[in-house]
């Protein structure tokens, strides 16, 4: 039986896609079968895949307005145990709007983590930035949530909001359990973040935080232009070598 | 008469917060009765005046909720001719919804805007990223938007949606005015942020990109951390300086 794990946070910017990105290339790597699934309209996620290119693929969205079938958007990957289903086409204002009501009131997004995790699927979610119905939506299907958190000033007062949700979702979802903050481009060498980083570390319970801290490093901008998971491009590196250890330190408890 | 400009992106993590924050503190130095007003329910510009501490000081959430009367709630500044109105009490994801829904079906909002503007205030509205209802509501009342941009890789695509969203919106309110994109977070001696500033300089026509380019800087990082607008905590700092020479371009067209 899989499992779907959400990466959530109210803050815009702090990493979601790219910890999505690279969290499902790491499992996929360690030869579990991941689905990657993003469900943020802007649709970001096909850029750091190497799917952007002019216009967006069909994806969730069209599966939800009716004119794509499920399997014919769940696309292969350069990586053998790496599927993914994009945003689709939500181009415009009133689009965005139809996306979220169908989102919200279809069965078909828990429909498809249902058949994924049936599949032996880890599902990871991508979600849009605030507290949303979609985000809220998500979590009432997830069982597992990671929150990454931005090593800048007022990190932890941004993250209290999503925390506090995550509590509602799991009254009345009660198999989610929130797997950890993940602190996010850890500036070296600039002060401020490294005092801020110190400072959620002493701040945070030391279950709510994870030991693997992801650092700020040009490869991973670079693997993003390039639209390749750092996992891939640039192993080496540091921000690459943290997912991959975050992948071995949730994989036994994503079953 | 007075104006309202809204800063929008689709992006998270863009700079809207520390644009809307700044770039309202410049007007005001300029001697331009200013309102700042934050729509986002993340309540982000609290922390960058000054009025963080804990707990959601009241705003327009609860002049929409009816539990505070508007007046109550547009506070002062250090700065004589800065108001602010904070987002208020949300704080936790039922509040999020019932937000939305009030600030969306009520005319508080739009009579709000009236009123400042009929008092000769310039309205700067702080919006939540992405290209949701809250967003669209505020552009349907506004007289002027700018969009942030980021100087990182797909900056430009994360724009393409937003400037839908502003064509949209011109359609249904004619007043409505885009001045420009702004790029913001340009680091210097950071070759990818470099390029991707060329890029962009390179790719958008010269009217839709302001002259002005907001640099990242350790200053702007420590003045929201000290809750106080960076303009007026390091004036000398590039960042500030260009969010003064942003205010002194725009003026005279907020009128
Ligand atoms: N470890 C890192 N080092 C350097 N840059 C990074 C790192 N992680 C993410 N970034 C960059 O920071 C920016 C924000 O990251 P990302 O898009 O993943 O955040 P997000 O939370 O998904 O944003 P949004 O709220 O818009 O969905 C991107 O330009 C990304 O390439
Ligand atoms: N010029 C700058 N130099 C350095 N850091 C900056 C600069 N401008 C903004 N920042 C920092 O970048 C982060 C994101 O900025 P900000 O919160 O203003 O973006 P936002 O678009 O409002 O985000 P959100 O989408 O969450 O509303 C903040 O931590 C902020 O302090
Ligand atoms: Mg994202
Ligand atoms: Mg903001």
């Amino acid at each position: 039986m899989g499992t779907v794990l959400a990466v959530v946070s109210q803050k815009g910017g702090v990493g979601k896609t790219t910890t999505a990105i690279n969290l499902s290339s790491a499992l996929a790597r360690r030869g579990r079968k991941t689905l990657l699934v993003d469900v943020d309209p802007q649709g970001a996620v096909r850029h750091g895949i190497g799917l952007g290119g002019t216009g967006q693929p069909p994806g969730l969205a069209d599966v939800l307005a009716g004119t794509h079938e499920l399997q014919d958007v769940v696309l292969p990957t350069p990586l053998p145990w790496l599927r993914v289903l994009l945003a689709g086409s939500v181009s415009d204002s009133a689009e965005h709007d139809s996306y979220r009501e169908r989102l919200n009131s279809s069965p078909t997004l828990g429909e498809l983590f249902e058949r994924a995790r049936t599949r032996g699927y880890i599902v990871v979610v991508d979600t849009p930035p605030g507290l949303g119905s979609v985000t809220r939506r998500v979590l009432s299907f997830s069982q597992h949530v990671i929150v990454p958190l931005q090593s800048e000033p007022l990190a932890l007062q941004t993250t209290t909001q999503i925390l506090r949700a995550i509590r509602d979702a799991s009254s009345t979802n009660s198999q989610l359990k929130l797997d950890g903050i993940l602190l996010t481009m850890v500036e070296e060498g600039n002060l401020v973040s490294q005092r801020v980083a110190a400072y959620v570390r002493e701040q945070l319970p030391r279950e709510l935080l994870f030991d693997v801290e992801i650092p700020r490093t040009m490869a991973s901008i670079d693997a993003f232009a390039a639209g390749q998971p750092v996992t891939l491009r640039a192993p080496d590196d540091l921000a690459a070598r943290a997912y991959v250890r975050l992948a071995e330190l949730l994989e036994p408890g994503l079953t």
